[in-house]
């Protein structure tokens, strides 16, 4: 008996350190946690895994459980939001690029009129993705640059509109103002279309994210997570948490600053390299 | 707040020398959580903790009438210490010419922060600062940097088709040429385990010989915030941190894993999107936000 105590009191401090060095956050450790230690039975390593790896795919919600693309709707309009820094023009870069390969239609829309030089930046993302920009300039009134941009997006009968956002923190209430205003305006003005609220999340941010995704989702609901710069050292974790707490999918992994770097979010790979 | 939750800890101790084992080892548990929550890294905790049980089972503390303040205290102090006590200045020195980098993950902040610095040092210092678009890149970064610093009036030098050593080379005997009193180096964001992007920061660094190399993080970095900082400081040479972002709400434990692993101290924060949101680091002003 006392052989399983102590394999416990080896492994159970192993598996904590992992999870809270990959940014899960104290609370959502000690739930996975707990849930081992009921469902485990020998302590052996083979088997801890195994059940550890269960329960995180039980807690975070997979694509397979988003939301079905509405039936008769040949648009899909993508408002990309997150705090500053995270990688959304990049990753709208990343995605108009794929969508592309796919043969769809694809529109971007700059509606980051804010930020020094953004849509010099996302234009140039645009042009190596091989799709069309709707932009004005600098200072414009972004719901304006949306509202333009659903126009050309159903004159151009596009299959996805993606709508970069400045980077705004969750706390600053005017902002957040500013992003439901926008979000209003592409239900209002593409009513019968997919709406896909995507919110970017910077893998090397800690348990602030938590905040972030909760603010968001209050302000403009979330049915997507954009995960960036998974090629750094740092794992994530909180994503997981965020993705298990809104009951919205990690749906795209950025892993690079090239444009083919964004992959489908892949559960058991995460998983994988996490308890590699 | 853990102020609060040590108070609940030893509500129940009353009078002198009635502190147990017991005592001292649950208000660990809530230091160590209210640490961990505020995304200190797991090893810095760990030797934080070490050093403030030694402290929490002396005689201050068991002989103490009030062991919650006691314990509160010695948590507040330990962190300002780790945080570098007094606030830190930038290396600005009088004659010549001071050359500054500024590195960091993408994304953290480094081309708004140079355009920070530079308005900083000339108000504070009276030296006319040239910042230098090091970074080749990424999309519209120079574009970025050349907006910023001339809504601001400040000299950006920028070179097309060369390497970053060679602009940067370049750039400072533009500023000896120019009478400029300081150079301040945008490099592009970079991850510490990309070795060509590393070997990049030590070749401009051999090319110009910097007084000051700072790292800007965000002030929201998680557990990596400790890899990250000794990766850059063993390549390079850390000496000084900028914490971006500061206006959000994040804890900022980052700060204190960033310090105990260079054995530096957060010099400013940024406090906003604008080249006014620049603000001298106070050590004390974190420990709360971390014991809030
Ligand atoms: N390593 C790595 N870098 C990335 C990734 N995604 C984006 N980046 C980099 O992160 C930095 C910021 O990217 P942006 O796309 O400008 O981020 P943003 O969220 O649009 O920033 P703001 O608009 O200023 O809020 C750039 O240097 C990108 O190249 C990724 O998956 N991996
Ligand atoms: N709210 C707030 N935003 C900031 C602060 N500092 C920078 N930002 C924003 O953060 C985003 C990224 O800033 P950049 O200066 O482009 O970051 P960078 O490190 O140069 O990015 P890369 O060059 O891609 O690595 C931009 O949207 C900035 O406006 C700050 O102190 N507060
Ligand atoms: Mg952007
Ligand atoms: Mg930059």
């Amino acid at each position: 008996f006392s052989k399983k105590a102590e394999k416990k009191d080896e492994i159970i401090p192993e598996i904590e350190e992992i999870l809270i060095t990959s940014d899960f956050g104290v609370e959502f450790t000690q739930q996975i946690i707990s849930e081992l230690e009921k469902r485990v039975g020998a302590y052996e390593r083979e088997e801890v895994l195994a059940v550890l790896r269960e329960i995180l795919k039980e807690r975070i919600s997979l694509a397979s459980r988003a939301p079905q693309p509405a039936q008769d709707s040949r648009m899909t309009v993508h408002l990309v939001f997150g705090v500053n820094g995270t990688g959304k023009t990049t990753s709208i870069g990343k995605l108009a690029f794929r969508l592309k390969k796919e043969k769809r239609r694809v529109l971007i829309a700059a509606a980051d009129t804010f930020r020094d030089a953004a849509i010099e930046q996302l234009s140039e993302w645009a042009r190596r993705a091989d799709v069309p920009v709707i932009r004005q300039g600098q200072g414009a009134d972004p719901g304006a640059v949306v509202y333009d941009a659903i126009d050309a997006a159903y004159s151009r009968k596009v299959n996805d509109l993606i709508v970069d956002t400045a980077g705004r923190l969750h706390n600053k209430e005017r902002l957040m103002e500013e992003l439901k205003k926008i979000s209003k305006i592409l239900d209002k003005k593409a009513p019968g279309e997919t709406q896909n609220r995507l919110l970017v999340l910077d893998a090397t941010t800690g348990q602030n994210a938590i905040e972030q995704a909760r603010q968001f989702n209050e302000y403009t609901g979330v049915d997507g997570i954009i995960l960036t710069k998974l090629d750094s050292s740092a794992k994530g974790g909180v994503a997981c948490t965020v993705s298990g707490m809104l009951g919205v999918p990690i749906l795209w992994a950025g892993t690079g600053e090239k444009i083919e770097d964004l992959v489908s979010f892949n559960i058991d790979e995460y998983i994988d390299i996490l308890l590699s | 707040t853990l102020t609060q939750k040590l108070a609940g800890v030893f509500k129940k101790v009353r009078g002198w020398g009635s502190l147990t084992e017991g005592n001292i080892k649950e208000g660990i548990r809530e230091i160590r959580l209210a640490l961990l929550e505020a995304d200190v890294s797991y090893k810095v905790v760990k030797s934080f903790i070490d050093k403030v049980t030694e402290e929490a089972k002396g005689e201050k503390v068991l002989k103490s009438l009030t062991p919650s303040q006691q314990f509160t205290k010695i948590v507040h102090d330990n962190l300002v210490e780790l945080l570098g006590g007094a606030p830190a200045d930038l290396g600005i020195k009088s004659g010549g010419i001071s050359v500054i980098m500024v590195v960091g993950l993408q994304g953290s902040g480094k081309t708004t922060t140079c355009t920070k610095l530079a308005q900083w040092v000339e108000q504070n210092f009276g030296k006319k600062p040239l910042v230098v678009a090091a970074d080749p890149y990424r999309p519209a970064a120079v574009e970025q940097l050349v907006l910023l610093c001339r809504k601001s009036q400040i000299a950006v030098f920028n070179r097309e088709n060369a390497r970053p050593p060679e602009i940067c080379a370049e750039a400072l005997r533009h500023a000896k040429e120019n009478s400029f009193g300081a150079v301040i180096i945008d490099t592009a964001g970079r991850l510490e385990i990309d070795e060509t992007m590393m070997e990049e920061l030590v070749e401009i660094k051999k090319r110009i010989d910097p007084h000051e190399i700072l790292l800007v993080a965000d002030a929201a970095t998680g557990q990596v915030a400790v890899t990250v900082a000794q990766g850059f400081h063993e390549r390079i040479g850390i000496t000084g941190i900028i914490l971006s972002r500061m206006d959000s709400d994040a804890r900022g434990g980052a700060a204190l894993s960033m310090s105990y692993v260079t054995g530096r101290t957060v010099s400013f924060i940024g406090t906003g999107e604008k080249v006014e949101d620049f603000e001298r680091f106070y050590p004390d002003r974190i420990a709360s936000r971390i014991l809030e």
